[in-house]
């Protein structure tokens, strides 16, 4: 049964490809998922890919990753990333350039926005789960989205206006976020 | 397994007091020391709840699942399980109509004033949020009781609201060993919302607690107590970069993160009673 099972495996799929991408946002960008739905042996390594393109400006939602570690590498451009841990102290406030490398520790807080140059912002993230999730904050099928807006107007002490406003301020936005005017912004 | 305390459990085993107090303004979390060797060696952690009528535990999440048991009270927990829809639903009366069809010319008359009528309303409300025609949507919510068991995977964030008359009495269990866990085997507390929170532990009384510690170390602890402070996750984000996110203002951002909050972690929620969606016992019964 290992010739059938493992020799015959499929070990080899394209995430550059924009035509695969599994979030899109026209004024935001896109992210491409790789896990073992898609790619069997990914189950054997217990691993996964996110390749991820972001326009200039664009704001990567804060999340954080359910159930895995994610190293983020930049394959092009630069973007300003925030990871936060559950003492809530930044523990990673910087720019991540072209060639450089990340981790983002599993249920961690982070958040990005990509330069403002043409080229914007674009990484693979590898991730220690064949089934790798995250959970946003923000946006649809957010943790925020999911909670009654009285919840969230005692939880932070704002009006059941503004509440519901954190609630839907991103309308079915997710994952990535276009930018507030939808232009270039000065670096 | 066997390097994290249980190679010390041919010691006489003995029962464990919690150790750690964070007190709020509805309530308070005790939680056991989870480096006891009986504790570390089966990896878990353990806490005991306590939330005041009306009082509100605000959303968070952990790095380990948990199973709760309601010792006291009753109240409703909201569980936010991610990438789940909000299937719980409240919607403005100005709903469009579903779908144009056929009518006769009285029909299309009052068809043309009604719909006049919805553009109108229509564009006041998406002058706002309103123009999903929503009020409030949100996930499951649960009610819980003396005696239930709530389970709560890792990474789901959730909340608890005492609604009975007596404050609400919760046991927790975290598997911080669970194989969900990929950090460490500690317990990881990442709160969504609330200030900041101020652990108070007694050194002398978690000496005593702990189990198989050594008497050089013993003697270099002091007996006074010891402050761990934690915040939010959002009140460590750049504001301007969270208000853009969320795209509300940047004083609401600032609310978000709380970092002036000294509620804790255990609110009163402001009215008497906190509004939820959730069906009624007389909509249970309505016949069909």
């Amino acid at each position: 049964g290992v010739d059938e099972a493992l020799c015959s495996m499929k070990l080899r799929e394209n995430v550059a490809d924009a035509g695969k991408a599994d979030m899109y946002t026209p004024n935001g960008g896109r992210i491409t998922v790789l896990n073992s739905q898609k790619l069997p042996v990914l189950k054997l390594i217990q691993m996964s890919v996110n390749r991820g393109v972001m326009r200039p400006n664009a704001i990567l939602a804060p999340h954080w990753n359910i159930n895995a570690h994610a190293l983020v590498y930049a394959t092009s451009g630069r973007a300003r990333l925030q990871i936060v841990s559950n003492a809530g102290k930044r523990v990673f406030d910087g720019e991540l350039r072209r060639g450089q490398a990340v981790v983002v520790p599993q249920s961690f807080a982070v958040m990005a926005r990509a330069g403002s140059e043409e080229e914007g912002f674009a990484w693979v993230s590898f991730q220690t789960s064949d089934n790798a999730m995250n959970a946003p904050i923000v946006g649809k099928t957010s943790a925020l989205r999911g909670m009654p807006a009285d919840v969230l107007a005692n939880a932070f002490g704002v009006s059941q206006e503004a509440a519901r406003r954190i609630k839907f301020g991103r309308g079915q936005e997710m994952a990535i976020f276009s930018p507030a005017s939808g232009g270039r912004r000065p670096r | 397994q066997m390097s994290a305390g249980c190679g010390r459990l041919d010691r006489p085993l003995r029962a464990l007091e919690p150790t750690r107090r964070v007190e709020s303004e509805a309530g308070a979390t005790e939680f056991y020391d989870e480096r006891d060797a009986q504790l570390s060696c089966a990896g878990l952690s353990a806490a005991r709840i306590r939330i005041q009528r009306n009082g509100l535990m605000l959303p968070s999440y952990s790095n380990s699942p948990r199973l709760v048991y309601v010792l006291q009270g009753q109240g409703n927990v909201g569980v936010v399980i991610p990438g789940c829809p909000e299937t719980y639903q409240q919607t403005t009366p100005q709903m469009k109509a579903p779908e144009r069809e056929e009518y006769d010319d009285d029909e299309r008359r009052g068809r043309r004033r009604e719909e006049s009528e919805e553009s109108e309303s229509e564009g006041r409300s998406r002058r706002g949020y309103e123009q999903y025609a929503i009020r409030d949507e949100h996930q499951r919510i649960t009610a819980v009781r003396q005696g239930d068991v709530v389970a709560i995977p890792a990474g789901s964030p959730f909340w608890v609201h005492n609604d009975g008359d007596q404050t609400l009495v919760a046991f927790a269990v975290y598997d911080v060993s669970n194989n969900a866990n990929q950090l460490d085997k500690t317990f990881r507390h990442f709160r969504l919302a609330g200030g900041q929170t101020s652990t108070q532990q007694g050194r002398q009384q978690q000496r005593k607690q702990r189990y198989g510690e050594s008497e050089s170390e013993e003697s270099e602890s002091s007996e006074s107590e010891q402050s761990n402070e934690s915040y939010n996750i959002l009140s460590a984000f750049d504001t301007e970069l969270l208000a853009e996110s969320i795209r509300v203002s940047r004083e609401t951002a600032r609310k978000l993160q709380g970092r002036h909050d000294r509620r804790g972690n255990i609110v009163r929620v402001r009215r008497a009673h906190l509004r939820v969606l959730r069906p009624t016992t007389t909509e249970e019964t309505t016949r069909n």
